[in-house]
């Protein structure tokens, strides 16, 4: 699975997601990615994807779950990211990237690796690939 | 922050003992699909184009589970899904099971904006995308050695399990996206 989250320079927030799913998927399965709110999910404070085990993220409706608990729960990213990783999902379920209103990113997993990056107009970057 | 990107490019368990050469292989195409997004950003283009273009990179890179280098289902062959979603509108789109949309994300934003529905499936996924501008491929576009083999060996292990219940994280790599 890909995907890229951004803000650009008039505020506005968006999300993408694409992926082959998962090896050896049977007959019509459909994981996360496409299921709006699951793996995939922008509003005018938040975008969203997520990559992992679509089934888990799919149940939890995880892009949905962290927008709404940054939303309600004091508009702190990081919070919102280790709420859903650590505490809504399992260890080895999924990871996240997402961008807020503030132009702040987040990437987390707690699988033991996702491939990411990251940059901000000021210059902040991450490229990594273990937790 | 005037503009901001992230990117990602699958989660798993992947071994740190990962030789060096893939490793670098990786490193580097993240960097080069970081720059795609941050440059149409830098230079004042929407959050919707420079996410398009950045997913567009890496589904036509074969290191990454989407579009060229996709894995295979049960069946031997490659099914795609994408979605994209405007935070500024609420407004989204998304496909399943296409299998001839060389960028399926591409797709999946044509139907935010050329189509009143949110979601196509499989068929009908194919039978819009007959409709708009996309670039199609044959499916054998999407052929890798590599996940032709990660298939056959996850036919192996399921023959060989006695249950279907998965335990360690090893065991349960082959689920991830």
């Amino acid at each position: 699975t890909v995907g890229a989250v951004a803000k650009d320079k008039d505020g506005n927030l968006a999300a993408a997601t694409s992926t082959g799913g998962m090896t050896n998927k049977k007959f019509g399965r459909v994981g996360d990615v496409p299921i709006i709110g699951s793996g995939t999910y922008a509003n005018d404070q938040v975008a969203v994807s997520a990559t992992g085990w679509g089934e888990k993220i799919m149940l939890s409706v995880s892009a949905h779950t962290l927008a709404a608990h940054y939303k309600y729960e004091g508009n702190d990213l990081k919070a919102s990211m280790n709420y859903l990783v650590n505490e809504v999902l399992n260890p080895g379920d999924a990871g996240f990237i997402a961008v807020d209103k503030y132009g702040v990113f987040s990437m987390r997993t707690n699988t033991g690796s996702m491939f990411r990056a990251a940059i901000d107009s000021e210059g902040n970057k991450d490229v990594g690939i273990w937790e | 922050k005037e503009w901001s990107i992230a990117l990602h490019g699958g989660a798993g368990a992947v071994s740190k003992d990962m030789p060096e050469e893939r490793q670098q292989a990786y490193m580097e195409s993240l960097e080069e699909a970081l720059t795609i997004g941050a440059e149409i950003l830098e230079n004042g283009g929407s959050a919707l184009d420079a996410i398009e273009k950045t997913v567009n990179y890496l589904e036509d890179n074969e290191l990454y589970n989407a579009g060229k280098g996709a894995v295979f289902t049960s069946e031997g062959t490659n099914e795609l899904d994408a979605a994209i979603m405007d935070g500024s509108n609420l407004n989204a789109g998304a496909v399943t099971g296409v299998t001839t949309v060389k960028n399926p994300i591409s797709l999946a934003r044509k139907v935010m904006t050329e189509s009143r529905h949110v979601f196509f499936a499989a068929e009908g996924a194919e039978t819009f995308a007959d409709q708009v501008d996309v670039e199609r491929v044959d499916p054998e576009y999407f052929y890798t050695e590599s996940r032709y083999r990660s298939l056959q060996r996850a036919l192996e292990r399921e023959k060989q399990e006695s249950s279907n219940l998965l335990e360690t994280p090893e065991e349960k790599a082959w689920k991830y996206g």
